[in-house]
């Protein structure tokens, strides 16, 4: 629909949907998704990254979302 | 929140530079 695979959308979802000021990290990533590898969250948070749907925050760890307040 | 000033510069800079990518990428696409 928007132009993404099935697991950059379910990364999306999560920073959007994480309340923490620096934004969620790849570890609670990895938590949540349990079906995903770690290489393949890193690449789908670099595509979002590169695509300015996400950003880096504290460190290249935490991501927040464009469209989230 | 628990962030130091220095951070949430660098989290508002982060934000400002990613919204222009998102603009960029849309304007390529049309």
């Amino acid at each position: 629909v928007n132009g993404l695979t099935a697991h950059q959308s379910q990364v999306l979802n999560l920073i959007k949907n994480c309340p923490v000021p620096e934004g969620m990290s790849l570890q609670e990533l990895k938590l949540q998704l349990h079906n995903m590898s770690m290489s393949t969250i890193k690449q789908a948070v670099e595509f979002l990254s590169s695509e300015g749907h996400i950003y880096s925050t504290v460190d290249d760890d935490h991501y927040k979302s464009t469209d989230a307040e | 929140s628990g962030l130091t000033e220095e951070q949430k510069r660098r989290i508002e800079e982060n934000r400002q530079k990613a919204l222009a990518r998102r603009a960029e990428r849309l304007a390529a696409q049309r």
